[in-house]
């Protein structure tokens, strides 16, 4: 499999809805 | 023109850590919301315990290499078939690396009564929740925080190794349980030998002061290995039952978010329900992988590099799918893919002298004689159109300004 690392990570804020079976991305989630 | 509207300047200066720590503005919903630290930064009370003992970025970048290897073994065999008594691991040799000992972030949480606090590992790639315990009857490595002592909490109790529970555990480690005295025994190895060993138990878990969850299934480790940086355990945030999503759900319904820091020297968050989540968060869909569920799967479906899409088919991404995970620092893609992205990337960072590779880093540059440097933008776009532009301080890995190096690099197969 490819693997969305940590580095690519940073500041975004990641979201997991494991009800929903979505996972959201948003630029800027730290500050 | 497309140079600048698709590229990032960056303070060469910038581009190392503080050796102070700068607390993030954020303010999130307080009440579900745990502070995330690198657990080699400045911010960790385990940097201030164990200088001594930071890996340098290429042990870290090997480190990393041992957990993507766990990943694939583990997608590429069926689970459950190795039998785990507690007197085995004790023969099992840890090697000088970890997978969940390499650039890793954590947080602190409380367990017990009367609450112990633990500075635990978060691990969106594996299930378990596991802290060392006393008495420790096999190996365990040193940690930051005192180690926890169920017999001075109130509300410890161990799980039946003949409860429908403790077989719920052949799933969320690969290994099926044993048996000592009655107790469940639970173990738990990553890829490289480090491993986990100990009773399968129940407790009170404290994440803030008004979330607190009684009867938390965690593994009480007795036998540990590995180099846990000095972290008191690891927190499981994967899919299966037994992780603390799943635990969890009937108040946050599996609905979790993070931000990780843009440094070592800076601080992001972990955050438990619906609050605080950006109204700008873009969702794509969660996909299954079959060989591993408790993976959280997702269709990458193209790259752009300095606001140019890579001629590659959405195909060559699906045939081995993806996976996202809090432990892996370099995000793996598919050799094609990686040959593309790398050589683009190279094309537009012509105007800078190259460096040295660094381990797995094969695009790498020295900015010694700059102040400011341009990068291409890169953007991963997700199915469902989703486009996530990646951070600046996501594109590149920095070992020192000689050596700052595209933050990216390929499995062995585009089928991996």
């Amino acid at each position: 499999v490819g693997i969305f690392g940590n580095t690519q990570q940073k500041t975004l804020q990641v979201v997991y809805d494991g009800v929903g079976g979505k996972l959201g991305f948003a630029t800027g989630g730290c500050s | 023109r497309r140079d600048l509207e698709h590229s990032h300047t960056i303070q060469v200066s910038s581009l190392l850590p503080s050796s102070i720590c700068s607390l993030a503005t954020k303010v999130l919903d307080k009440k579900s919301s745990l502070q995330v630290v690198h657990k080699h930064g400045p911010c960790s009370q385990l940097y201030h315990h164990d200088k001594a003992n930071i890996p340098t970025h290429a042990e870290i970048l090997l480190q990393d290499v041992a957990r993507v290897k766990s990943i694939h073994s583990k997608l590429a065999k069926s689970l459950g078939s190795t039998k785990v008594d507690q007197t085995d691991a004790a023969n099992i040799p840890a090697k000088d690396g970890s997978v969940v000992g390499s650039g890793n972030y954590v947080v602190t949480v409380g367990l017990g009564t009367p609450k112990k606090d633990l500075t635990l590992i978060f691990d969106t790639g594996s299930d378990i929740t596991w802290t060392q315990c006393q008495p420790c009857v096999g190996t365990c490595y040193k940690q930051q925080d005192p180690v926890f002592a169920p017999s001075l909490s109130s509300t410890y109790s161990n799980i039946s190794c003949n409860s429908t529970t403790c077989n719920s555990l052949a799933s969320a480690t690969g290994n099926t349980p044993g048996c000592s005295s009655s107790a469940c025994v639970y173990g738990i190895q990553y890829g490289d030998s480090s491993f986990s060993v100990g009773i399968f138990a129940k407790e009170k878990l404290t994440l803030t002061s008004t979330d607190v969850f009684d009867d938390f299934l965690f593994g009480c480790g007795q036998n540990n290995q590995g180099l846990f940086g000095g972290a008191a355990g690891l927190i499981g945030l994967g899919r299966d039952k037994l992780s603390l999503p799943s635990q969890t759900a009937s108040k946050y319904r599996k609905y979790f978010s993070y931000c990780l820091p843009s440094s070592s020297s800076s601080t992001g968050f972990l955050s438990f329900g619906y609050g605080g989540v950006s109204k700008f968060v873009k969702f794509t869909t969660l996909t299954t992988i079959s060989q591993g569920t408790s993976f959280y799967g997702i269709d990458i479906v193209g790259i752009s590099v300095g606001g140019k899409k890579l001629p590659i088919s959405a195909s060559l991404f699906t045939a081995g799918g993806s996976i996202i995970d809090s432990g892996t620092v370099i995000t793996r893609l598919p050799p094609t893919a990686y040959t593309a992205l790398s050589s683009e990337f190279r094309k537009l960072m012509s105007q800078y002298p190259k460096a040295q590779p660094l381990s797995i880093l094969d695009t790498c540059y020295d900015f010694t004689k700059f102040s400011s440097v341009s990068v291409p933008m890169i953007s991963i776009f997700f199915r469902g159109g989703v486009e996530v532009p990646i951070a600046a301080k996501g594109i590149l890995y920095v070992n020192t300004i000689s050596q700052v190096c595209l933050a990216f690099a390929g499995n062995n197969d585009d089928t991996d």
